[in-house]
Formats: structure tokens, sequence, C-alpha cells
């Protein structure tokens, strides 16, 4: 008995350790199935979302056109298919700005205001070639009653490289021009400015990114009006965060890892 | 019921069949915004002798399926995918960065007997 016994305790010790060799087994297959599966897709590890992610409509829009969910102009008649910008690209990555960043570069208040614009691209790989970006701001239409019977309001919208940053914080960095417009404060959309040359030193001439200054001038020269019409800071403005995150700048980078066929627009299906 | 079925032989060639991923069985779909998943499908199916036209064959099937009809040792023509299409993702990367990206040959869309 005594032997029999002894005997079952080492089987099922035995069947245990089966069980669990067999059980850890086929856990590593499905960590090398995920593996496999993460390599195919570029990255190196599972993503973990935050809940505060946020997925910009920008994105969707081109997720949804590019994917034929729906057709230009279905849902947003403001909306244009950077065709240009993607035909070389099968990448397309977002950014926001580290906000606590942004810095104020003009101390005198009667100029207007700056703004620097850091955005972390480290999470680029450098098997991916960028070959364009854009920086998307978002401008809010002015309401006539909030115009003092002024007509005909314009603004100019400057984006800069930042070059290089002075020591004292009082003087301006030097900086180049990327893109300019002029835009009218009669509608509320989405201005997209080429910013390719700077992005590009960043990422593949591995120059220091000390970011793109954004300036936003009032034409008309009305001091009511300074700050308000083009979403660039949390600051200037009074909206609630949800909002904020939609409308917050964005630069949108367009790059090819080598691996696959660019995006090209798939009739709806 | 085992009464035969008239006029509808089960067709057993190679064929595309259906077979879709779904993201959050494999709980993805936290990471990946769209799609849900996808119908990646499938090729499944006998490649016999002789090979019919709209089995996308290659010269060299049918000298392999031949030659498999006189030699068994030899096997038959495989039935694979012959035509792949890409899909686009929308997904939160490692770093919580919204990218959209084109993966190519993720979708069958026809098979033939090579």
């Amino acid at each position: 008995e005594k032997s029999q016994s002894s005997l079952i305790v080492e089987e099922s010790k035995e069947k245990t350790t089966e069980h669990g060799r067999s059980s850890r087994q086929s856990h590593e297959l499905l960590q090398d199935f995920e593996a496999t599966l993460l390599q195919m897709f570029g990255l190196q590890r599972r993503p973990k979302p935050s809940r505060s992610a946020i997925i910009p409509q920008y994105m969707l829009d081109l997720y949804k056109l590019q994917s034929g969910e729906s057709e230009v102009g279905e849902h947003d008649s403001n909306f244009v298919y950077p065709e240009k910008l993607s035909s070389r690209a099968n990448t397309v990555r977002s950014f926001h700005h580290d906000e606590h960043l942004e810095q104020l570069m003009v101390a005198d208040k009667t100029e207007s205001v700056p703004l620097r614009f850091l955005f972390n691209l480290s999470s680029i790989p450098e098997d991916e070639e960028l070959s364009s970006a854009e920086l998307r701001l978002y401008r809010y239409k002015i309401e006539e009653k909030d115009l003092d019977g002024q007509d005909g309001v314009f603004h100019r919208i400057n984006v800069y490289e930042i070059l290089k940053t002075p020591q004292n914080t009082k003087r301006h960095p030097i900086m180049r021009l990327l893109d300019t417009r002029v835009v009218q404060h009669n509608t509320s959309r989405w201005e997209s400015f080429d910013v390719s040359p700077a992005v590009i030193h960043w990422t593949r001439d591995r120059l220091p990114n000390y970011g793109l200054m954004v300036e936003v001038l009032h034409l008309s020269d009305t001091p009511t009006q300074q700050g308000r019409h083009v979403r660039i800071s949390r600051s200037l403005h009074l909206s609630s965060d949800d909002e904020w995150e939609q409308l917050r700048p964005l630069l949108v980078t367009f790059g090819h890892d080598g691996k696959s066929h660019p995006l090209t627009r798939r009739a709806k299906r | 019921n085992t009464k035969p079925v008239r006029g509808r032989k089960k067709n057993r060639s190679c064929r595309r069949h259906a077979l879709y991923v779904d993201f959050s069985d494999v709980n993805w779909n936290d990471w990946i915004v769209a799609p849900p998943g996808y119908q990646a499908f499938y090729c499944h199916g006998d490649c016999p002798f002789p090979l019919a036209d709209h089995l996308n064959s290659t010269n060299h099937a049918i000298v392999q399926t031949l030659v498999n009809s006189i030699n068994s040792n030899i096997p038959k023509a495989c039935c694979v995918p012959t035509e792949l299409s890409a899909i686009s993702m929308l997904y939160l990367d490692e770093y919580d960065k919204v990218v959209l990206k084109n993966y190519q040959e993720m979708v069958v869309e026809g098979c033939g007997c090579r």
C-alpha cells in the first residue's frame, strides 16, 4: 500500500511537472507567435496605450479615405486628402508637441506671441525614410459681432524652423522661414504648412531638433482679436480640454520603411 | 436527413475560403484603432488532373500534376494565393503615437494551383 501510494504521488508529481512544462511551452509558443506578428507589423513590443491617448480626427479621416471606407467630401468638405504627400509613403505618423516646453519667446506683450513647438520624433524608426511632413494648425472663425465693425480681417501665419536657441531667453533664436500664409477670419478650418525640410533635417540628417516656431500676425492691428483666431496654445484660448485635444497643432510625417507599397487611395467598397 | 443533394456536387477544387481575423480575439483592439478585424481569406482545395483554366495554374503546375497522375511520389500542385492585396491599419504605437500604415500582402484576392 505504501509503495503504491508513493507511486501515485510520484505519478501525479510527474503529471504536474509535465502539465507545467506543457503549459509553459504553450505560453512560450504564444509569446513567439505574438512576437512574430508584432515584428511583421514593425513593432518591437506590444503597445500598451494609456487611457489619455487621443486619436486625431485627421488620422481617422485619412484612414477612412485610404481604406476606401469613405469618399472625399462625405464627411467634411474642407478635408483635402494629401495625395502628393502620401504618394511616396506607406507610413503616416502624428505627433502633438510637448506643451511644457512651449515657450513664449518674446516678453513684450505689444508684439505678437510666437510659440515654440517641440515635437519628440524619437519614436520614428531609423529605417523609415521621411519624404514629407506637415504642421496642421486650426483657425477659428471670428464672428462678425466681435469684429468691432471691421471688414476683411487678415492674419499672417509664419512657421519657422529654430536653428539655434540663444543662451539669453530674451533674445530671438536663429530661425529660417519654412512656410507662410495669409488667412482671413471668416471661416473655421485647418491650415497645413509644409515643414518637410526641418523634419528631414532632424530625422535623416540627425541635426539637433530645437523645434518649430509659429507666429500669428494680425494684419489689421486690432489687439482685441490678437491670439484668438489661430489655435496654437491651450493658454490662449478658453476652450474645454476635449476641444483643445482635437484642435491643437498636429505634426504629421509621411515616410516609407521600404517594405510595402505607398498609401494609394482605394475606391469605396 | 441523408437524402443526397442532387445537382450540387461539393466543390473541392482549389478556391478561396472566408477567414476573418478579429483583433479583439487576441485582445489587440486596445491598440489597433481601425479596422476592428479584416477578411484575410485562405486558399484550400484540390488541384486535380487535368487542371481547369480557372485554377490559375502555371505551366510548371500542369507538368507537375501530369507527372503526379503517372507517379504519385511526385506531389500534386499546391493550392496557394496567387494574388494578394494590402490593408491599412490605424494604431497606437509603443509611445502612444498614432500611426497609419499600409501592410502589403495581407488579403488573399485569388487562389490557384502552383
